[in-house]
């Protein structure tokens, strides 16, 4: 799987998600990438997209999850990330990536490792694969 | 901050066994889809651009599982899906189990932004692939050797469990 998560000058946030799903999948599995909500999702206070295990990442409503939490809690980024894959998912189930309407960036998972990357206007810049 | 980015090319058991070389070769496409995106943004460009542009990279890149690279369905086939979404607006599109277009996410970016529906599935979407005009591709394309043999030890593992069991999939839930 691979995602994108952006904000732009006008402080558009975008998500997106893109994946060939799972190895040896079949009866028409559909994962949590093109769920709105589960694997990619996008609000006015932040954008998500999610990859790892899809059943787990559906049930737990995971993008809307985030932005829920930081919303109504109220709580930060980092914050709603650690509650979703500390509180909510187990060990092992999934990453994600997401950027606030601040700008500030997130790229977690409780998972061994991720392919990820990010960078931002203040010359913030990292490329990772395990912790 | 003005603007910000973040990639993912996927997570889960990454073995730290692999060679140099091919973690080098990793951090370079990483880099190199994270600096598509930079450019965007840096240049006032929109954030939904720098997000299919990304993607698109990452796509056609067989690394990694979504367009060229993406891994085996049980039938030896590829179904590829992908999603967009704008936070201020909430417009969305997705697609789903689409198996001959090159570059989903672009296909799901027509669908948030020339549909009055949000997902397409299987034959519909492929429908509403030939009304977009998007570029097509036949599985061959998506092939590559990793991935073949991948979906080969899959299946040699799941015919053991069944055997053992009595059982398809006892273990593993596939939705």
């Amino acid at each position: 799987t691979v995602g994108c998560v952006a904000l732009d000058k006008d402080g558009q946030l975008v998500a997106g998600t893109s994946t060939g799903g799972m190895t040896n999948k079949r009866y028409g599995r559909v994962g949590d990438v093109p769920i709105i909500g589960s694997g990619t999702y996008a609000s006015e206070v932040v954008a998500v997209s999610m990859t790892g295990w899809g059943e787990r990442i559906m049930e737990a409503v995971s993008g809307h999850t985030v932005s829920e939490y930081m919303k109504h809690k109220p709580a930060t980024l980092r914050e709603a990330g650690s509650y979703l894959l500390r509180e909510v998912l187990n060990p092992g189930d999934a990453g994600m990536i997401a950027v606030d309407k601040n700008g500030n960036t997130l790229m977690d998972m409780n998972t061994q490792g991720m392919f990820r990357g990010k960078a931002d206007a203040d010359g913030n810049r990292e490329v990772a694969i395990w912790e | 901050k003005e603007w910000a980015i973040v990639i993912h090319g996927g997570a889960g058991v990454i073995s730290r066994e692999m060679p140099d070389s091919t973690k080098q070769a990793y951090r370079e496409d990483l880099d190199e889809a994270l600096s598509i995106g930079e450019t965007i943004l840096k240049d006032g460009g929109s954030s939904v651009d720098a997000v299919e542009q990304v993607i698109n990279y990452l796509e056609n890149n067989p690394k990694f599982n979504a367009g060229k690279g993406a891994v085996f369905t049980h039938d030896g086939d590829h179904e590829l899906d992908a999603a967009i979404m704008m936070g201020h607006s909430r417009n969305a599109g997705a697609v789903t189990g689409v198996r001959t277009v090159k570059n989903p996410i672009s296909l799901a970016r027509l669908v948030m932004e020339n549909s009055k529906h949000i997902l397409f599935a299987g034959e519909g979407a492929e429908q509403y692939a030939d009304e977009m005009e998007v570029e097509r591709v036949n599985q061959d394309y998506f092939y590559t050797e990793r991935r073949y043999k991948a979906w080969r030890r899959a299946i040699k593992n799941s015919d053991a469990q069944s055997s053992a069991s009595g059982l398809f999939y006892d273990k593993d839930k596939y939705g």
